[in-house]
């Protein structure tokens, strides 16, 4: 059987490739035939943006995430299918940005997203959270409801300078709210192979993480990535067969795997 | 004579470029023989990083900014000298992190920074202010202490929807605390050549911004900015000659033109 889980797309770092992982996992593990829910958790909404919905239409109508957390919705009245029916999405928009501070005075504050995930989380084999820049609230709520973290990285100097706080972050949830949070891995994204810097920093990633933490397929640069989100779909949607997108179907291979597995 | 200026380098928006032109920016000034003073206020301190400064010796000594703005010091007391005394950094490290949520409960919480800051300012012709990414309380204090703010934005599909609401936070905080606030300038960044895509980003920032705001020379995508940074340095101080460093120089003569000018 194949058991469900919940993975947070998490680093605080800006312009790793968060928003695009998450949305090309999506895609991949709904390819594989499993049923996908993508959270966008980020009120800069470009998971939504990306799989071409309007964050303007979603505030003014209300329906974006910040009424289930904040305004007694139920993720029912948010969820949108995108990619044609492939997978769900439950919609970010810019009024999210006030659940940072909101959330500040809500007792176990850090579980409301985990508490309204309960109504609608058996329905489907995997829930992708797409995370924000920062490890505020709003992040707290995706790793708080996570089972597994993924964690991209760009194959540059100083790009992995954030994540052992990531990690300590990590630690505290897993000790406190939720003993099975786990890591699923590292992966190196946005590489260029032909640089030289490039190469030394995936080398450093491989050999600092090497027997503590899976480090995955490495996403490479290319402008396919640009040009989907520019369309309003994954890349690997755009180009199932391009060697750019490899990666997320081997990401995605891996993650069904462990959900067989565990 | 020269008149003085703050500018934060703001955008929300992840990986645009902000810590990279917030350090070559001010080390070109202070090549045109101004003093200037930089901000690291980012928890994630990748200014500090940048110049080969760690974050955790300043977390250690609790010498950072967030002494500063919690803790009851003053600016001198963090202040070090970078670049072979060009400049002056005020260093961040993570502790700065609390201040997000400890200055929401401050009086007038927008102008901890100005207040701080009026101590230190007139020794500078120019302080330069790197924003985390984010529109939260220390990006509100950096603009609310600011006269200007450089906006950078990657030459990408989908780089300027943040740019919206940054200016309304701007146009708010001109009505609100701070009449004499205005948008220096679009900074293009990243910029790859040889790319369609980029080259249409380009024309789409150059026409949506025509007459409205400057648009500034574009930095290119180069390997020399990880490279630097991975040595401590600015990029235009490693370089000063190289091409790819030449919209920066260009930046800092158009910063001082308009010091004298007004
Ligand atoms: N492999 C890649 N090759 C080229 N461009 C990429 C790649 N992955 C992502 N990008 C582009 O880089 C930019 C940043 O990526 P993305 O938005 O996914 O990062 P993020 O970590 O979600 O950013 P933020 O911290 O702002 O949420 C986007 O414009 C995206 O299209
Ligand atoms: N012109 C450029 N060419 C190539 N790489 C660049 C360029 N400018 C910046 N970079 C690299 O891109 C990454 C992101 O840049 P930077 O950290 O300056 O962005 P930022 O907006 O400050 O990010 P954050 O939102 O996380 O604070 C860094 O690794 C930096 O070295
Ligand atoms: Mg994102
Ligand atoms: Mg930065």
């Amino acid at each position: 059987p194949v058991r469900r889980a919940v993975i947070a797309v998490a680093n605080q770092k800006g312009g790793v490739g968060k928003t695009t992982t998450a949305v090309n996992l999506s895609y991949a593990l709904a390819t594989l035939g499993l049923s996908v829910l993508l959270i966008d958790s980020d009120p800069q909404a470009n998971a939504t943006v990306h799989l071409g919905i309007d964050p303007g239409e979603v505030e003014t109508a209300r329906k974006g995430l910040y009424g289930v957390l904040r305004g007694g919705s139920g993720f029912d009245s948010i969820l949108q299918p995108v990619c044609n029916g492939a997978f769900t999405l439950a919609p970010s928009s810019i009024g999210l940005a006030a659940a940072e501070t909101e959330l500040v005075a809500e007792p176990d504050n850090s579980l409301v997203l985990k508490e309204k995930l309960a109504d609608v989380r058996e329905r489907y084999d995997v829930v992708v959270i797409d995370c924000p820049p920062n490890l505020g609230l709003l992040t707290i709520n995706a790793l708080a409801a996570s089972d597994l973290v993924l964690i991209p990285v760009q194959t540059e100097v100083f790009a992995g300078l954030g994540v052992p706080l990531l990690m300590e972050t990590i630690a505290k949830i897993r000790r406190r709210s939720n003993p099975s949070l786990n890591i699923f891995g590292i992966l190196p994204t946005m590489y260029s192979a032909r640089l030289t810097q490039d190469q030394a920093s995936l080398k450093e990633i491989q050999a600092h993480y090497e027997g503590r933490t899976r480090v995955l397929s490495v996403v490479p640069r290319a402008t396919l990535f640009a040009q989907a989100s520019g369309a309003g779909r994954p890349a690997i949607e755009a180009d199932p067969n391009s060697a750019s997108v490899q990666a997320y179907t081997d990401l995605a291979r891996e993650v069904a795997a462990h959900l067989i597995a565990r």
